[in-house]
């Protein structure tokens, strides 16, 4: 019997490793393989096997607990606001978004709300040439409230379906750049009845534990109500997701999986669940 | 944070009169705990804990008023010792152009860093060139020429048609007969995974022989930065690494991590978005930052 328990042990600290490994976080992982030893307690089984699908099943759980689907009818405009720390894959996701809802049949308008960093335009531009669809811009260095205040403005008279608002890419620790962001949002809320619609929160799946700290920071500056998971075409698994959506309820919706327009998926728990293991 | 959560450990062994190699044991669960929340990578955090752990066993920590603080000091000694050494700065003995070339993941900042480099080096009296050799992300080479006018330094005219090697090649010869003193070569995010793209860093580390090649990588990085990291070393044999956005507060713990996996010495790190935000990697205060 003591030989058995032995290789649960061992079975519990592989576990561990792979859900560390994975980036779902010490604090996280231990919760969960706490869970799972429970319900095997209390189911008074120890068939290893059970473990490590007891642990699927749990993770799964939190995953599915929010909705993730974007329902684009509900305003027009549809706005759509792109946020994140530097450097995630904000412009490059926009850029898909924008080449999905086009391929879907509606009129999308960009808004280069990047003002700040060399050539942030220009990338959104190209990208807007890829996508298919209209762009506004103002020069480098000026608002980026009254890029977005004008790009609504045409949107209203276009009747355009979606306008993305694309932003510059800020650390969540630095107060003046999270209050430049509120400002901007408060402009969508004055100027759209029920807008933004979305607040999407873009998340690099090498990121380690910082992604907490950042979706934390960014969901109590401006609301988040999705989260982008960039950059799983790498060997990152993105496990610090789990943390997310499990203390700050924010769904993910979308993963990207690659740089060219075609690669960005919905997000799926299962698939993810099984790629952690 | 740790320190607390040491002292915790120790009184409630205090009573038990001396401490124990399980008293030892228990306080540096909480050593790697903190670790493996700074992203410091799994085995890598294991390995150090393994190493540090006969160090406090010593009488330093067992016999110590304040066992807690003496093991702090300890970990805090050990991680900064690993992560420091000799470090070699930028070479200035080889004959110019002396060729730095920038490589690491998408969006790590590697093109904000080779403006950096630039400006450093021009602050030191030396006549840097900046390469873009990055042709498949769109205004990649717009990025780095606008970075060049704002710091009044010259920068190669990449082509986004033509091939990163004969841009390479081009702008090196460019490079020699203006009489430039290094030349920097801003290269394009990728996998480490994607072997056509790293084959192409190859052949341009063949073509040119740099002096540097220094890995670019983002601070807030997880447990993901030793299989970039050595996959990255294994086929360059990188001279160095930078890390970038360190104004956040991302814990770092990649900086032992690549350290432990690579060997590579840590030369500088980005503190900030303008291009006067580098500075010289401190082993000591990243130890502190590690630990948080
Ligand atoms: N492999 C991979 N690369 C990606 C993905 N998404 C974005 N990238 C790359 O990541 C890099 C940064 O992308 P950007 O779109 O410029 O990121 P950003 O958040 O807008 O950056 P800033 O505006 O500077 O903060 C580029 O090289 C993109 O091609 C992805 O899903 N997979
Ligand atoms: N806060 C902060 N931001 C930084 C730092 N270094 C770079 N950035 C930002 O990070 C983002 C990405 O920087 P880039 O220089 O475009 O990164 P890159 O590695 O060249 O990206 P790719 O070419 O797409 O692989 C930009 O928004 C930069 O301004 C830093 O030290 N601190
Ligand atoms: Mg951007
Ligand atoms: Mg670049």
């Amino acid at each position: 019997v003591l030989g058995r328990k032995r290789i649960d042990e061992d079975l519990y600290d592989e576990l561990e490793e792979i859900l560390v490994t994975s980036d779902l976080g010490v604090q996280t992982s231990y919760r969960l393989i706490e869970k799972v030893r429970e319900r095997l307690r209390r189911g008074e089984s120890d068939d290893a096997g059970l473990v490590k699908a007891y642990l699927k099943e749990e993770i799964l759980t939190i995953l599915k607990s929010t909705g993730n689907a974007i329902d684009t009818g509900r305003g027009k405009p549809f706005v759509i606001m792109v946020v994140g720390v530097n450097g995630v894959g904000k412009t490059t996701t926009i850029g898909k978004l924008a080449s999905k809802y086009n391929a879907e049949g509606k009129s999308v308008l960009l808004c280069a709300g990047d003002t700040f960093r060399a050539a942030a335009i220009e990338q959104l531009e190209v990208w807007g040439e890829r996508a298919g669809c209209g762009i506004i811009k103002h020069k480098e260095g000026s608002d980026p409230s009254a890029v977005l205040f004008d790009a609504i403005k045409a949107a209203k008279s276009r009747g355009t379906d979606i306008l993305i608002a694309d932003t510059a890419g800020r650390l969540h620790t630095k107060t003046n750049l999270m209050e430049e962001l509120k400002k901007t949002r408060r402009v969508v809320e004055r100027e759209v009845s029920g807008a933004p619609h979305e607040i999407l929160l873009v998340l690099d799946a090498t990121t380690g534990q910082n992604a907490v700290s950042q979706a934390r920071l960014f969901k109590e500056a401006v609301e988040i109500t999705g989260i982008v998971l960039t950059k799983l075409d790498g060997t990152a698994k993105g496990g610090v997701v789990v943390s997310i959506v499990d203390e700050l309820k924010i769904p993910v919706k979308f993963i990207g999986i690659g740089e060219g327009v075609e690669d960005l998926r919905h997000f799926e728990p299962s698939e993810f669940v099984e790629a952690l293991f | 944070n740790l320190s607390e959560k040491l002292n915790t450990v120790f009184k409630k062994l205090r009573g038990h009169g001396t401490l124990s190699e399980a008293n030892i044991e228990e306080a540096l669960k909480e050593v790697r705990m903190a670790l493996l929340e700074a992203d410091v990578n799994f085995k890598v955090a294991r390995d150090f804990i393994d190493s540090v752990k006969v160090k406090a066993m010593g009488s330093e920590v067992m016999q110590s008023l304040t066992p807690g603080q003496q093991m702090i000091k300890i970990v805090r000694d050990e991680l900064a010792s690993l992560m420091g050494g000799v470090v070699s700065p930028l070479d200035t003995a080889a004959r110019p152009p002396i060729a730095i070339m920038l490589v690491g993941l998408q969006g790590s900042g590697k093109t904000t860093t080779a403006g950096k480099l630039a400006r450093l080096l021009k602050s030191k009296g030396k006549k840097p060139f900046l390469v873009p050799a990055d042709v498949y992300r769109p205004a990649a080479i717009l990025q780095l020429k606008r970075l060049g006018e704002q710091l009044g330094i010259n920068v190669y005219d990449s082509n986004a048609g033509d091939d990163p090697l004969n841009i390479c090649r081009e702008a090196f010869r460019a490079a020699d007969r203006g009489g430039y003193d290094y030349i920097i070569l801003d290269t394009a995010g990728r996998l480490h995974i994607d072997d056509e793209l790293m084959q192409e860093l190859s052949a341009i580390k063949i073509a040119i022989s740099p002096s540097e090649i220094l890995f670019v990588a983002d601070a807030m990085i997880g447990q993901d930065a030793v299989n970039v990291a050595k996959a990255f070393d294994e086929r360059l044999n990188l001279s160095g690494v930078i890390l970038t956005k360190l104004d956040g507060d991302a814990r770092g713990g990649v900086a032992l991590s690549v350290k432990a996996v690579t060997g590579k010495p840590i030369k500088f790190i980005g503190v900030g978005e303008k291009l006067d935000a580098f500075e010289p990697f401190h082993p000591d205060r990243m130890a502190s930052r590690i630990l948080g």
